[in-house]
């Protein structure tokens, strides 16, 4: 927040009284910042999911659109989100976002769980997987629209002229001596050339999730050719753990208050 | 406090601009006064402002509209011959977003409703 007091001129009012918190005032000042935020204490996030990967970036642009839109209302909003589809690409490019965005009461962004990728399976399966913990969302929040990202670069050399298939899958059932049981949640023929962010509607999966966790048993997605040859996600140019930070896959959730929470007045 | 406060707690402390509606300084009194046209006092420290009927306070976290209205109540209460009752509100709320990363390395986007007043009026 703004420790100065601005005029109809944004100049600082001189009258007014600048002075440091007390180190007691600003604990208890933190206290209820903490208390509003519904967090039980300062969040202590991992150093190495740091704030330039994907998933920060993209919720830092979601951040400055609303920003933007409190300060210049909904006229500068539609200006700044043409002005980023113009210079940012794909990263944040759709009107469906700013509607997504205009409906949430919140917005949070999921890192894949998945640390090694066993992308062959015994099978000769090429197959990437992502599990995302959905299991601590607060109560009374729905989810309104929910999106798997991935990054695609330039295919390799070898499948440059084809065109691809990309199968994203819900996990329905894990076994240990063969192929999981999968549900088809979408499948997308892609240029192998295609650069940029791709976005897989996961609403309904994401719901499942939400409301049942034990069912949460991570997203699954393949590759083929044209031909039906299956490649790996690396050869497709997804891009995986050893790529870029701010390429990296993410989920990202939508949520709208269902409930009506009273607040006691103080 | 009311006896530590500024003797000009009543005038405003910056120039008000084309307030065709309210009164001048000089004319404010006790039984000089229209709806919305009056000072809103603030506390020791803080300027006074003047409502027009949207007035545009200079606001952050301690100094809005509301806050104002409450210290007007109070010595309104304490002097109710010499200092009138409020009769401004908030008129225009808007909400806040705060974006942090949680234990879990989640990044969230949260908007809080209503949460700074962007201009008041009158009741």
């Amino acid at each position: 927040g703004s420790n100065y007091l601005f005029d109809g001129n944004n100049e600082v009012h001189p009258s007014f009284i600048h002075r440091r918190l007390r180190t007691h005032e600003k604990r208890e000042m933190q206290k209820e910042i903490l208390s509003i935020l519904g967090l039980p204490h300062r969040p202590r996030p991992h150093l190495s999911r740091g704030k330039y990967n994907s998933a920060p970036l993209f919720m830092l642009d979601l951040y400055n659109t609303i920003s933007s839109e409190e300060k210049n209302e909904v006229e500068g909003m539609l200006e700044q989100y043409q002005s980023l589809y113009t210079t940012q690409g794909p990263r944040l490019a759709k009107h469906q976002e700013n509607a997504f965005l205009n409906d949430a009461d919140m917005v949070m962004s999921f890192v894949n769980l998945v640390e090694y990728d066993r992308d062959l399976s015994p099978h000769r399966m090429h197959h990437k997987e992502f599990k995302f913990n959905l299991s601590q969302i607060p109560e009374g929040e729905a989810v309104t629209a929910s999106e798997l990202r991935l990054y695609k670069e330039c295919a390799n050399q070898v499948v440059i002229n084809e065109t691809l298939l990309l199968s994203v899958y819900q996990v329905v059932q894990e076994h240990p001596n063969r192929e999981a049981d999968l549900f088809l949640l979408e499948s997308r023929r892609l240029w192998a050339a295609e650069e940029g962010w791709l976005e897989f509607d996961i609403l309904a999966t994401s719901n499942l999730w939400v409301m049942s966790p034990h069912y949460n048993l991570g997203l699954q997605i393949r590759v083929e050719t044209s031909s039906g040859r299956s490649i790996s996600s690396k050869e497709a140019g997804l891009v995986g753990r050893d790529g870029g930070l701010e390429k990296q896959p993410f989920m990202v959730a939508f949520f709208k208050v269902s409930e009506v929470h009273i607040r006691t007045a103080r | 406090s009311t006896n530590k406060r500024n003797k000009n707690r009543n005038r405003p402390t910056q120039p008000q601009e084309g307030g065709s509606r309210g009164p001048k300084p000089a004319e404010h009194t006790a039984d000089h006064y229209d709806a919305c046209c009056d000072w809103i006092i603030a506390p020791e420290g803080y300027a006074a402002n003047y409502c027009g009927g949207e007035c545009v306070f200079p606001l952050n976290a301690h100094m809005n509209a509301t806050n104002h209205a409450i210290v007007q109540t109070l010595v309104h209460l304490m002097n109710p011959e010499n200092v009138p009752k409020p009769c401004c509100a908030a008129t225009k709320l808007h909400a806040i977003s705060v974006l942090y990363f949680d234990d879990n390395s989640k990044v969230i986007l949260k908007k809080y409703k209503n949460m700074v007043v962007r201009a008041c009026g009158c009741h």
